[in-house]
């Protein structure tokens, strides 16, 4: 079975929190002979691996996390799957062919904040938007 | 760095593939402009443990957001807002939250000019700052200009003080400059902690056009209206410790759908 996703207790300090780092750093093995369902893998953006700790203050990094998985028939509850996706899957299941199966990507999209300094010190804290994957569904 | 990358639980390791040096500058570039940054910025100072104020005050709300973007599951983040009239005796408070802003920018005192005990009175303190980095495509929603008192030279202890902060809107040679009235405070003299002054519409008035920035002026008076030289208030200036040179906070919320660039 899948590993569910982690719940994760609030980051306290700046330490990384898991050892898998960016960039290109991915938490599943592909193995082939089992199929992967559609769901979040962790992956892991560092700032110190890009050697940015001398502008940005905080964080030191951040879980983007991606979604990877196969979208197949029957595409049950967990795969937050769109009516359109069931019917895709369905079509594919008759024509493989001609339909692919729908697609793995993210149904929801968070943001995450970095605190830098600019060229001229001064301070700043950006809030960027749908940088960190909260769910993933086949679309 | 193209060694064989090890996950918890898993022996076998994924090869990373080795990036040219060509190809590592594209990543940062990339990543670069998705935090929406032209380019790397090059701080006089280096990011570790910052030692001054605004950088520790940004850092406290920092913490205070990222706690927050934590807990919340796909709610709209948002960034914290110092009370806007508050007094704090430590490095100064997140605050509540009174805005959702987008961008958070602390400016650095550039230029401080005092008018003290050895000229003539009034008294006052004038401050400017750089505003260069001002996120595009972004409205200011509030702006606080923090400055800590201490104690002050003794001998007013109980009486009242008169604390006002006013955007300098036009220089004249030969006479004084045209002031406009941002904020007041009244405290005790032995007071000490940081001022919070909300001066907003000094900020927007800026933001329209940089040649209107020309500081803001500080002017402490006693109860019947003698003017007190804001160095011996306890006021601190630049000259003063990291820890207690005054900032400006001003933050920015993105218009609201801001066409998304084509790169």
């Amino acid at each position: 079975a899948a590993k569910a996703p982690r719940r994760r207790q609030p980051k306290k300090s700046n330490d990384l929190p898991h050892p898998n780092r960016l960039p290109g750093i991915f938490d599943d093995v592909h193995a082939t002979d089992r199929r992967q369902v559609c769901r979040r893998h962790e992956l892991y953006v560092s700032f110190q691996d890009l050697g940015w700790l001398d502008w940005v203050i905080a964080p030191q990094g951040y879980s983007a996390y991606y979604c990877e998985g196969e979208c197949a028939f029957p595409l049950d509850s967990c795969m937050n799957a769109t009516n359109h996706a069931i019917l895709q899957s369905l079509v594919h299941l008759m024509k493989p062919e001609a339909v692919p199966k729908a697609c793995c990507a993210p149904t929801k999209l968070s943001a995450t904040s970095v605190l830098y300094y600019d060229s001229n010190n001064n301070v700043i804290l950006k809030k960027h938007r749908n940088m960190v994957v909260k769910s993933c569904g086949c679309h | 760095s193209g060694s064989t990358v090890r996950r918890r639980g898993h022996s076998a390791g994924v090869p990373q593939r080795r990036l040219s040096g060509a190809e590592r500058r594209d990543v940062q570039r990339e990543i670069l402009s998705v935090l929406g940054l032209p380019g790397r910025p090059r701080p006089r100072i280096p990011a570790r443990a910052p030692s001054a104020a605004a950088p520790l005050f940004m850092l406290d709300l920092y913490r205070a957001v990222a706690g927050e973007e934590e807990e919340e599951d796909g709610e709209e983040a948002t960034v914290s807002r110092p009370v806007l009239t508050g007094l704090s005796t430590q490095s100064p408070p997140p605050g509540s939250v009174v805005s959702r802003a987008d961008t958070v920018v602390s400016l650095v005192n550039m230029v401080e000019q005092d008018r003290d005990l050895f000229s003539p009175k009034p008294y006052w303190k004038e401050f400017r700052f750089d505003l260069t980095q001002v996120p595009t495509g972004e409205s200011v929603t509030a702006a606080e200009f923090r400055i800590y008192k201490g104690r002050g030279v003794s001998g007013h202890g109980n009486s009242s003080w008169h604390i006002s902060i006013y955007e300098v809107a036009a220089e004249h040679p030969t006479r004084e400059s045209d002031l406009f009235l941002l904020d007041v405070q009244d405290l005790r003299a032995g007071t000490e902690g940081w001022l919070v002054f909300d001066v907003t519409a000094a900020s927007n008035h800026w933001l329209v056009d940089q040649k209107y920035n020309l500081g803001l002026r500080l002017y402490v008076e006693t109860e019947d209206g003698h003017s007190v030289d804001p160095g011996s208030a306890g006021l601190v200036g630049r000259r003063g410790p990291r820890s207690k040179q005054p900032f400006m906070v001003t933050f920015f919320r993105a218009s609201p759908s801001p066409a998304r660039v084509t790169r």
